[in-house]
């Protein structure tokens, strides 16, 4: 199954 | 004092039925240029950006920038008392606001209605959005992207997305069975809602939970336009211009194979 990552693993805390 | 008047209230409402169902609480971010909202779903999944620049406004007054913490649903049930066409006027403190006004006039002058939200404590983190070189945009009608999610849905909970340099195919397969849909790149771009245009630097080949982009799809009543801007290993981004003063963005990662 497919897995979801977060967007968070993608643009970090400004 | 923050003051902003928009004569269309009819797009402050679009703009919350674009938001409010993936995020309860934003933050309103409004300085001398622009409000801006940046928000995730409760999971962190996907992400959501709004920009509405002063000059989409009749009046706009900005003394010292100021956050202001909405609940998408209580706004949204003050907007919900809005005509189209009734002129919205969004007023706040500007030293730590705990509330909101929206006064509504309505178009004829003759009805005029005021509501006070009380603002939200929100602390989530605001998040850094990378310039990023994509490797395929398409832009397409909003319609007929709200369509194909819809209708993909029904056979899968995933879309994958496949740009070529001739068309774009969108393809789910569950129990149902496996559908496919390919939209051929528009030769002629005549009627602009009705053409599909791809601007590809290299192949993709994405898969997009499709709850999300049924989400995502709620903003298609603010433009007759989307564009899907994608590149590997890169969150999908969906697009909608509002007019020429800003935009409603929703920010995607794709499903990765275990």
């Amino acid at each position: 199954k497919p897995k979801q990552p977060s967007i968070m693993n993608f643009f970090t805390k400004a | 004092m923050f003051e902003a008047k928009l004569q269309q209230g009819g797009l402050l409402k679009k703009i919350l039925e674009s938001v409010k169902d993936l995020v309860v609480d934003g933050l309103w971010d409004c300085d001398g240029a622009a409000i801006t909202l940046q928000g995730m779903d409760s999971s962190h999944v996907a992400l959501v950006e709004m920009l509405l620049r002063a000059e989409a406004f009749e009046h706009y007054r900005c003394d010292r920038n100021v956050t202001l913490g909405m609940n998408h649903n209580h706004l949204s049930k003050i907007l919900k008392c809005a005509n189209n066409d009734d002129i919205v006027i969004l007023k706040a403190a500007d030293q730590n606001p705990d509330s909101c006004s929206l006064i509504l006039e309505s178009k004829n002058g003759e009805k005029t209605s005021d509501f006070v939200v009380s603002l939200v404590r929100i602390d989530t983190d605001q998040l850094g959005i990378p310039e990023t070189e994509y490797s395929a945009h398409v832009k397409m009608s909003s319609g007929e992207f709200q369509r194909i999610c819809r209708d993909l849905s029904q056979f899968g909970d995933a879309v994958q997305i496949t740009c070529s340099k001739q068309d774009v195919k969108f393809s789910s397969s569950g129990e149902t069975g496996k559908a496919n849909i390919t939209l051929t790149h528009s030769a002629t771009v005549d009627k602009e809602e009705e053409s599909v245009t791809v601007d590809l630097k290299e192949p993709v080949d994405l898969t997009f939970a499709l709850r999300f982009l049924n989400l995502f799809t709620k903003a298609t009543p603010i433009s007759d336009t989307v564009t899907l801007s994608l590149s590997q290993e890169a969150p999908l981004v969906v697009e909608y211009k509002i007019g020429d003063s800003g935009h409603i963005r929703y920010f995607l990662a794709p499903k990765i194979q275990e």
